[in-house]
């Protein structure tokens, strides 16, 4: 993966406001990398522009070999639906299908080329993730945490190659949430590519390297965080 | 505060989901109260009841020694409206309104059974929480750490007696989240009573007693957490 100084910016009226201003960031196939930083530095727009839920205003994206940033609507939809698996901020759960069919929505759109549609492995997924005795019900009977769980097994339908996360124990407790981070090392060991954004220190420290972001920018040093 | 043997259950078909089991808790007017608890375990649901948005199947919730949960619609809204500040679990901005509006509204509303609308007032609470350049842009313009902190300035819009604020730091990196539990120790301090929930042990241990939940019964013992 390759990010190319890369910029974005959001015009209101005569105010530019800049999330991100000219942003470049390898990462390896396989690596597990956190994104941290304050409220607002950037770090949910620069892993949109990863998982190619939004575009830059300037600059280059290339994942796996491929440059999506250019990619028509269609072409990214389709990349996006093998390729990465995206656990949002705010879950985005479809409100009136139920915890079983959120998660086997990314299967049905995936069979119109040629997946297959496996309720088995949708329900070992709610399984790996504490939700199997609330399978029929729908995101407006869940708590927080338990949505969140929700969308991290969505994210996992397709089994791909890249997970990309926004603040996936953001609502859970710390022991729920310690199951949450073992999931996403094991991800890791299978071979997955993990970006992932959170400001819980257990789980920033877990990953192989750390992105600091400030103001829209990357700021210097990988290590672990201390305070 | 009161709550006296209440109960929450949710029936759906034949199964019947228990919320909360017959909980009894006492808050003194002036206490800080924080609320831990795996998730699922009633913590929100709780919460609900003690801020009127929510009625008990069973059971007697008593504030500021007037029982609420049978109150009419009306009332409640009114009681609310003056008594109690309420920061929700994924904030429920209203999209349509700016920042400004948002904290302006609880004011405007109160303002129909006599209360002030003052601007200057909203524009403070907003400088309080680090969020005065945003003013004017709706909450699909912001980050998620902003919107948090947007939903905490509205439940101080009207200087309530009660501060009710479901995970207020869930979003927020060390340093913001450091800002916002002293703006809750200075609203303890103030003689507010402030009752939350939280995960992050920073928090917890400010309060002056913890209530844990665990498949919707309180536990003993209301010592720090430590792990
Ligand atoms: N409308 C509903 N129908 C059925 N079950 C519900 C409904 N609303 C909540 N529940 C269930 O009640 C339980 C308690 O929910 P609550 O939101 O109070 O949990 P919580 O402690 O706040 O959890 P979290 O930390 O994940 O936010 C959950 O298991 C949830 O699935
Ligand atoms: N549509 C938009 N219009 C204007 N400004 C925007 C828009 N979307 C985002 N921003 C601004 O871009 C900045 C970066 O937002 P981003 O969501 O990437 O932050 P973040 O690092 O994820 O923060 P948080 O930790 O609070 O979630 C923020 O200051 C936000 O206000
Ligand atoms: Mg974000
Ligand atoms: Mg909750």
């Amino acid at each position: 993966m390759d990010i190319v100084a890369t910029t974005k910016t959001y015009v209101m009226g005569e105010r530019t406001f800049y999330a991100l201003r000219e942003v470049s960031l390898q990462v390896e196939h396989g690596e597990f990398v956190a994104v941290v930083g304050p409220s607002g530095s950037g770090k949910s727009t620069l892993l949109n522009l990863i998982a190619g839920i939004d575009r830059p205003t300037s600059g280059e994206v290339w994942v796996g070999g491929r440059r999506i940033d250019t990619l028509s609507e269609n072409a990214l939809a389709r990349w996006r639906g093998s390729q990465v698996g995206v656990v949002f901020q705010f879950f985005q759960l479809l409100p009136t299908l139920t915890v079983l069919e959120n998660v086997l929505l990314p299967m049905q759109l995936r069979s119109l080329w040629g997946g297959s549609v496996d309720r088995g492995r949708a329900g070992a997924v709610l399984e790996r993730v504490g939700m199997s005795s609330h399978l029929h019900k729908l995101p407006s009977e869940l708590s927080g945490g338990e949505r969140q769980r929700v969308a991290l097994a969505r994210a996992l339908a397709n089994d791909p190659p890249i997970l990309i996360a926004d603040e996936p124990t953001g609502n859970l407790d710390t022991a729920t949430g310690g199951d949450v981070i073992r999931l996403f090392r094991e991800q890791h060991e299978a071979g997955k590519t993990v970006i992932l954004v959170t400001h819980e220190r257990r789980l920033a420290n877990v990953a192989s390297r750390r992105v600091r972001m400030l103001d829209g920018r990357i700021q210097a040093g990988d290590g672990p965080l201390t305070e």
